[in-house]
């Protein structure tokens, strides 16, 4: 499904040029559960943005279900992610002036759903984030914890082929961080493929594989389960 | 040094009133360590942002050195704040437009200090925080890790005599979280009151005292250390 060779991703500044990956190779299967960990500031959300086809590596190559995606234009590549991926960002990325209800109906606008379709499944995921009772909230009405329960409900809510979840739990209690960790297995239980950055070791073991980085290299992958 | 009595803070929405404060009294001597913890939404950012006179009570006094602050003008909180208070916010609060070193520097801005000076603490601080080569950067161009250490690096470049800090460690790998929480006790030692909010058990264990806060009311206090 996802297969990445050689991939280069450099940042210019004019000071400073920084190899955030490099020379990652990486294959992600239908229906894998992938962890990936490492310091802070070593790739990780770059890695994600370009699977998410949100960035683009500056050298290397990204199939996407066996097509070359580094050739794809702007219209092909938010085709592809509207198609087939939930994305949480790690900085939650809400539209300040929408609601919390109309943010999480936003993937559902492009579909071909009623209003009413879209109404109940956004109130089915905002109730599964117990987090219903802040629909009409505008996100800076809601403390950190609620803004990121927000955050995997709008990623979650089409039920996308492929969700990356930056940190899902980093502002969460333990118990919250338990519920959300339950959502994401069941989902990946009913074939979700589901690439998860953390720094909890903990999160991390939910996975079948964690992958560790380190300045843009990938320095260990471990199989966790049979599957 | 800080004494809050029956305070109660509510938020009001067209739907929905919140009372995300409901007379919470709290006492934190001069040098305490105090950790703040308890679920999503309980009210732990609400408090730190009373405590640090960035938002006031809608009920109950609060005691700053003995001065009831609830009366006070925007022009003297602004005042006590700069003169007393460190705040690292949950959203770090960057300013985007201005890099890492004037983001780092604005504390100082408004002391007695020379160019010289407030360059030598600046620098001083972004080795502490080990970001220092990213010091002519913008903050969308840094980590999200990154960024909150240079949240922190501004709260703390100033020495103040109250450090806030809302979920310090949230975007960082366990040895960047066990550096900073270095820094903090080492300043609590020299003699910084501190009051951390925190999701982590562990980072809420260096404290002197903890409290566990649930739908804007404290449900326990531990006492920890003798000091
Ligand atoms: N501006 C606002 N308007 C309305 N409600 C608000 C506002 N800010 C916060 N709230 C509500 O007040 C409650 C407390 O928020 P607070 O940010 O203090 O929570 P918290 O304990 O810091 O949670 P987290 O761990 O998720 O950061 C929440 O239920 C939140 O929805
Ligand atoms: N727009 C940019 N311009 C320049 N450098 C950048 C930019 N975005 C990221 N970087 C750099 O690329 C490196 C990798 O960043 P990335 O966000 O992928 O880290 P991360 O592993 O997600 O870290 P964290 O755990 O702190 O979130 C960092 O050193 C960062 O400073
Ligand atoms: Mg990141
Ligand atoms: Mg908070």
């Amino acid at each position: 499904m996802i297969d990445l060779k050689e991939v280069v991703k450099i940042y210019q500044t004019d000071e400073v040029e920084t190899f955030a990956l490099n020379k990652l190779s990486l294959k992600i299967d239908q229906g894998e559960f992938t962890s990936i960990m490492g310091p802070s500031g070593c790739g990780k959300s770059t890695l994600l943005n370009i699977i998410g086809l949100i960035d683009m590596p500056t050298e290397g190559t990204y199939q996407f279900d066996g097509k070359i995606v580094n050739q794809f234009g702007e219209k092909q590549k938010a085709d592809v992610r509207k198609e087939n991926i939930g994305f949480v960002f790690q900085n939650f990325n809400l539209l300040d002036e929408l609601p919390v209800y109309d943010n999480v109906e936003l993937p559902l606008i492009y579909t071909s759903l009623s209003a009413k379709e879209r109404k109940e499944k956004v109130l089915n995921v905002l109730s599964k984030l117990d987090i219903i009772h802040r629909k009409k909230h505008l996100p800076k009405q809601l403390s950190g914890g609620q803004q990121q329960r927000v955050a995997i409900a709008r990623a979650i809510v089409n039920h996308p082929k492929i969700l990356l979840a930056d940190e899902p739990t980093g502002n969460l209690d333990s118990e919250n961080g338990k519920e959300v960790m339950k959502i994401l297995t069941d989902l990946n239980e009913e074939g979700t493929t589901i690439v998860m950055v953390t720094h909890s070791a903990r999160d991390a073991n939910y996975g079948s594989k964690i992958i560790h980085l380190f300045d843009g290299k990938m320095i260990t992958e471990n199989i966790l389960k049979n599957l």
